[in-house]
């Protein structure tokens, strides 16, 4: 166990050392052991109502091998969190070769029949410290680094306590850290457009790195008008129209629900109507523009 | 979908990603049962449309046509589902999230 990396408003944050190699077998190795687990996670956890790790969002993140003073640093890259997301836990996985001699097979004696051959180590596995170093000696940032370019970086180090334990080469077998959060944003309208739509499909000009091959490469056009407070607040436009001197703010008179931009997709008026211009021309200067002057009738008849 | 009733139901709908070109970096699943709610929630309610006492008020004002302007209500989602989805975010790492109301379990008029 280990003390939360990510301070007390990130959440309490227990980091678990597994070495997951031994449960590895022959087949699985040559595979992307990170896509692996999160693939095993995703089955697990695509059960209605499963909740991995008492939240909704597990990131997985890969190590970057660096040497630093002779000494293989893993470096892993943890912007892609977001703000939003309440980290819960860590694990951090990686891949230790057994150092010890083959295990020898007790030799199964005729008149042992009846006890079990079983697999004896020679000696004990070597031991392994994981240790996060940082510039600052503040704990609550123990092992997070500020990248050259403002990424968040978390730096491990696994140490065997050799005196020259050597590059470690290449493997599909690097470290990689799970995350398990609680995004706080996922409830919240639109939240699956907001992490899974990679592209403005209202936006001009060229898409982003990444974007969809299949969209379109033509430039498009935005015919949308700049949109305004209200229209993103899914509220109807114009309704900050509404006179101050209102008597209740709250009651919504209809006559205020349709001013401004609705007026003008108002069908044209038929003949019948036309004749009744007069009549418009009085509406036009009182209050209840868009209100059925038939039915204020009927109404007032009641 | 002639044959779907005209009542306030659930419909079926699959939506694939690939459709709406999240393919990319969506790994799993590749599409799913979104299903849609879809029908009219006109008087008199029946009771397998599950109106709220708020629409069932609504219904019955616009039925006797007191107030003018009373549309009926709407057939939308009740119950839904979450659904989990195995993607990779920008910087390509496999990310797992548990979307909360991606799939429609009952309609309802409300």
């Amino acid at each position: 166990a280990h003390t939360s990396p990510f301070g007390p408003s990130r959440g309490s944050c227990h980091l678990a050392t597994t070495q997951s190699s031994h449960a590895i077998t022959g087949a699985t190795r040559q595979a992307d052991m990170v896509a692996a687990h999160m693939l095993r996670l995703y089955e697990k956890y695509s059960r209605r109502g499963a909740r991995p790790g008492g939240g909704n969002t597990v990131r997985s993140f890969r190590a970057r091998l660096e040497m630093v003073d002779q000494k293989a640093v893993y470096f892993f890259n943890l912007t892609s969190m977001q703000d939003s997301e309440m980290i819960l836990s860590a694990t951090f996985h990686f891949y230790s070769e057994p150092r010890w001699p083959r295990a020898r097979e007790v030799p199964c004696k005729q008149w042992a029949k009846n006890v079990s051959c079983r697999l004896l180590p020679a000696g004990l596995p070597t031991h392994q410290q994981l240790l996060f170093r940082s510039l600052s000696q503040n704990t609550a940032t123990q092992g997070l680094l500020r990248g050259a370019d403002g990424e968040l970086l978390l730096s491990a180090q696994l140490d065997s306590g050799e005196k020259a334990p050597g590059v470690p080469s290449p493997s599909p077998h690097a470290p990689y850290i799970l995350i398990y959060a609680d995004d706080l944003a996922i409830s919240e309208p639109n939240s699956v457009a907001v992490t899974l739509q990679r592209y403005d499909p209202f936006q001009a000009g060229d898409p982003e790195p990444g974007a969809a091959p299949n969209s379109s490469a033509d430039p498009r056009v935005r015919r949308a008008t700049q949109a305004t407070g209200p229209l993103q607040a899914n509220e109807l436009p114009g309704l900050d129209e509404r006179p101050a001197h209102a008597p209740h703010a709250q009651h919504y008179h209809k006559h205020e629900l349709w001013p401004g931009p609705f007026r003008t997709l108002k069908p044209r008026p038929g003949r019948k109507d036309r004749r009744k211009k007069g009549q418009d021309v009085f509406m036009a200067s009182s209050r209840v523009l868009d209100f059925d002057e038939k039915t204020m009738q009927k109404a007032r008849r009641k | 979908q002639w044959a779907e009733p005209r009542v306030c139901s659930r419909r079926y709908l699959k939506v694939d990603f690939a459709d709406i070109g999240w393919n990319e970096w969506i790994i799993l699943p590749k599409s799913f049962d979104a299903y849609y709610c879809a029908g009219v929630c006109e008087f008199p309610m029946p009771k397998i449309v599950r109106p709220s006492n708020h629409a069932t008020i609504q219904s019955i004002v616009r039925a006797v046509g007191i107030v003018p302007g009373i549309p009926e209500p709407c057939c939308v989602p009740d119950k839904m589902n979450s659904l989990g989805v195995l993607f990779l975010d920008e910087n390509r790492n496999v990310v797992l999230k548990v979307y909360p109301n991606m799939s429609v379990e009952t309609c309802a008029c409300r």
